[in-house]
């Protein structure tokens, strides 16, 4: 079962 | 003081039409580089990077930098009043909580104001890491929109694998499954029929095809479409705007649970 990820969890703020 | 002019006016009409399913809410910016956007889809799972660079307006007039934010269905409810051949001009002074987009005929007989409110948006700028991308395939942008539109038929998602033999797009789903495989084609009439397959290493990754279906709104902006994929990080779908700039969709991947 593969689970969707989050642009956040590659990506940072800055 | 800002004001924008953009002889191509229709280029701005197919950016909004590109972005507005996949963001409610943005905040444009103006600086001296030029119009720029970045916003997450609302589960934060998209991310969409835009830029339209100064040199590509007519007139470009950017005294501070500037963030506006508008919500992406008024903007293309106001720029679908403009005509495929106007020249759209923005404008906003500083200070103001509207923007004006002005919409000039190509002969000048019609010149029409709209005027819209400007909301206040709290969005995180992310940064977006140099990457080194495992394989960039390059191809038609209408046949990258045909293989999402006929993989979603079958499957909810889809695995692209790029190998030496090509590019393949699989699904799988209660009535079966498929796979297309594109191979590396530079044989063609026209440059943008090619499809062009750069690989370093392979790679393989699975990808929402709802959201991948959204991105392709934006090829009536570009007959080509790159899509560089690197294992663990999120896919970049990107369009050219004609030589001033690019639509560039990130999409994180589905991952092992």
């Amino acid at each position: 079962v593969r689970k969707q990820s989050q642009i956040t969890s590659f990506f940072t703020p800055g | 003081m800002l004001e924008l002019r953009l002889v191509q006016g229709s280029l701005l009409k197919k950016v909004l039409e590109a972005i507005k399913e996949l963001v409610t809410d943005a905040n444009f910016d103006c600086s001296a580089t030029g119009f720029s956007l970045q916003a997450m889809d609302s589960s934060h799972v998209a991310l969409v990077a835009l830029l339209l660079r100064s040199e590509g307006f007519e007139h470009y007039r950017c005294d501070r930098n500037l963030s506006m934010g508008m919500n992406l269905n008024n903007v293309s409810k106001m720029l679908r009043c403009a005509g495929n051949d106007d020249i759209i001009t923005l404008k906003a002074d500083d200070g103001s909580d509207t923007v004006t987009f002005m919409f000039e005929s190509p002969n000048q007989d019609k010149i029409a104001d709209f005027e819209m409110k400007l909301m206040d948006i709290d969005s995180e700028h992310l940064g977006i890491p140099e990457a080194e991308y495992h394989a960039i395939v390059k191809m038609p942008s209408a046949e990258f929109a045909r293989i999402c539109k006929d993989l979603s038929s079958i499957g909810d998602t889809v695995v692209i694998s790029v190998t030496k033999e090509g590019v393949k797009f699989s699904t799988r789903g209660d009535i079966g499954n498929a796979n297309i495989v594109c191979r590396q084609n530079t044989t063609v009439d026209k440059p943008e029929e090619a499809t062009i397959i750069e690989m370093q290493e392979p790679v393989s990754l699975t990808f929402a095809l709802r959201y991948m279906n959204s991105f392709t709104k934006a090829t009536p902006l570009s007959n080509t479409v790159t899509i560089s994929l690197s294992s663990e990080l999120p896919v970049v779908v990107e369009y050219k705007v004609a030589d001033m700039g690019y639509i560039r969709f990130y999409l994180a991947p589905k991952i092992e649970d």
